[in-house]
């Protein structure tokens, strides 16, 4: 009589087990060769799971060298991909997605209890038995930060050709050109008629697209509200230092103009759910430079007004824009001097910083809070479109 | 009982910076 011995087929416990002569492979098809649209409809993140299921097998099998070679040459490897695609929005944010993903996993199953509240029974037992990697993870965090930074500077760079003209240029209000101020400079500046002039709509379009790429790419939620918190105050700070150097934007249909555009921009952050980002924080000095233009600027109860309003603005600010305030017509007065030496006198108390102009360069500092997955490692499994065959799942 | 887990041994691990010096003089090293 035949007998059939069936076996049982082995478990998965999530890990992967590689030669360590396929490494290269490994870092070239899942990090420095790889294209995010490779990856679309699988689970984001894929490549810093299947990363830390390599690291837990190395692990596993206490191979401190094996863990050493990987993560450095993940690491060199994401620097090398950045490096190569400094200008590419998504590619940027696929690196910034898995590094904190990879960040996370490290502290998740690092066996301190700390990081462990949310995981289940099954993710605990797939936590590094030997190896402590709390040094390596700085590392990744100083690598998440520069890659934070270059995804700003790339956002910043596609941002700031748009934004006087968006902001204070382009006349979205029906009517409003023909309340201008006498002499006023049509597409003034480098903005002539023409392929440069950008409504409000492409500005918001660019932010949707970044927006989109962002929650696709699997990046963490507050990672996207400080990008956003950054990108506002970009906008606002380059806005504000134009209306500060411009007498033909400081008028008050200018002001009028700009209140729309902030409303949009705050229309659009509520839309995104990002309305508790903080981004409408930073446009604080812009919406009251807005809010300035179109108050009233003759009696000693105006000028109270002014002072009691404007106090995300300095001294030298609210006195610049009255200076260059320019009457919309003949019936307008201009601000008179003793308009102006009242407010002097009345914040003469403020302790304000004397720069005119704001720093539209300045970063705010990133914070990457702890995100733990409710992923399962032995849910994981590698498409083949990655060519990874040489990995073994134990 | 429960059994206590062994401490894990701590990786040391090269700052982002020395990372990038080794990995500049491993290319320049190579033809």
């Amino acid at each position: 009589r035949q007998v059939t011995v069936q076996r049982k087929e082995k478990d998965f416990q999530g890990m992967l087990e590689y030669h360590k002569e396929d490494e290269a492979a490994l870092i070239r098809n899942l990090v420095t060769d790889l294209k995010p649209q490779t990856l679309l409809g699988t689970v984001p993140c894929l490549p810093a799971y299947i990363l830390y299921m390599c690291i837990r097998h190395a692990d596993y099998t206490n191979d401190d060298l094996k863990v050493h070679s990987l993560l450095t040459s993940t690491i060199n490897g994401i620097k090398k991909v950045l490096k190569k695609h400094n200008d590419d929005f998504e590619m940027t944010t696929f690196w910034l997605s898995n590094t904190c993903r990879l960040l996370h996993c490290l502290k998740q199953y690092s066996g301190d209890e700390g990081f462990m509240t949310q995981n289940t029974a099954k993710q605990n037992e797939h936590c590094l038995k030997n190896f402590d990697l709390t040094e390596y993870r700085q590392v990744l965090s100083d690598l998440s930060i520069q890659i934070y930074q270059q995804l700003i500077k790339i956002a910043e760079g596609l941002l700031q050709p748009m934004i006087v003209s968006a902001m204070l240029e382009n006349e979205s209000i029906q009517g409003l050109s023909g309340v201008k101020p006498t002499g006023y400079r049509k597409r003034s500046s480098s903005m002539a008629d023409g392929d440069n002039a950008y409504c409000l709509e492409a500005v918001i379009r660019q932010m949707n697209s970044f927006h989109t790429v962002m929650c696709d790419q699997g990046l963490d939620p507050e990672i996207i509200q400080q990008v956003f918190k950054q990108l506002f105050y970009m906008i606002s700070a380059v806005t504000l230092n134009n209306l500060l150097l411009r007498k033909d934007a400081c008028s008050w249909s200018t002001g009028m103009q700009l209140r729309y555009n902030i409303s949009q921009l705050e229309e659009w952050l509520r839309g995104r759910n990002l309305h508790q980002s903080g981004a409408v924080q930073t446009m604080e000095p812009l919406i009251q430079a807005a809010q300035l233009l179109q108050l009233k600027k003759k009696t000693q109860e105006d000028a109270e007004a002014i002072c009691s309003l404007c106090t995300a603005l300095s001294t030298q600010q609210i006195v610049k824009i009255l200076n260059l305030y320019t009457p919309l017509n003949e019936f307008e007065e201009r601000v008179t001097v003793a308009f102006i030496r009242t407010i002097q006198a009345q914040l003469q108390e403020r302790n304000d910083p004397q720069q005119l102009l704001l720093d539209f360069k300045h970063m705010f500092p990133v914070l990457f809070p702890f995100n733990p997955s409710s992923l399962t490692m032995d849910s994981i499994h590698i498409p083949a479109c990655l060519n990874l065959e040489f990995l073994n799942e134990v | 009982s429960t059994q206590r887990p062994r401490p894990r041994v701590l990786l040391k691990a090269p700052t982002l910076a020395e990372m990038e010096e080794m990995n500049t003089s491993e290319e320049e090293e190579s033809p």
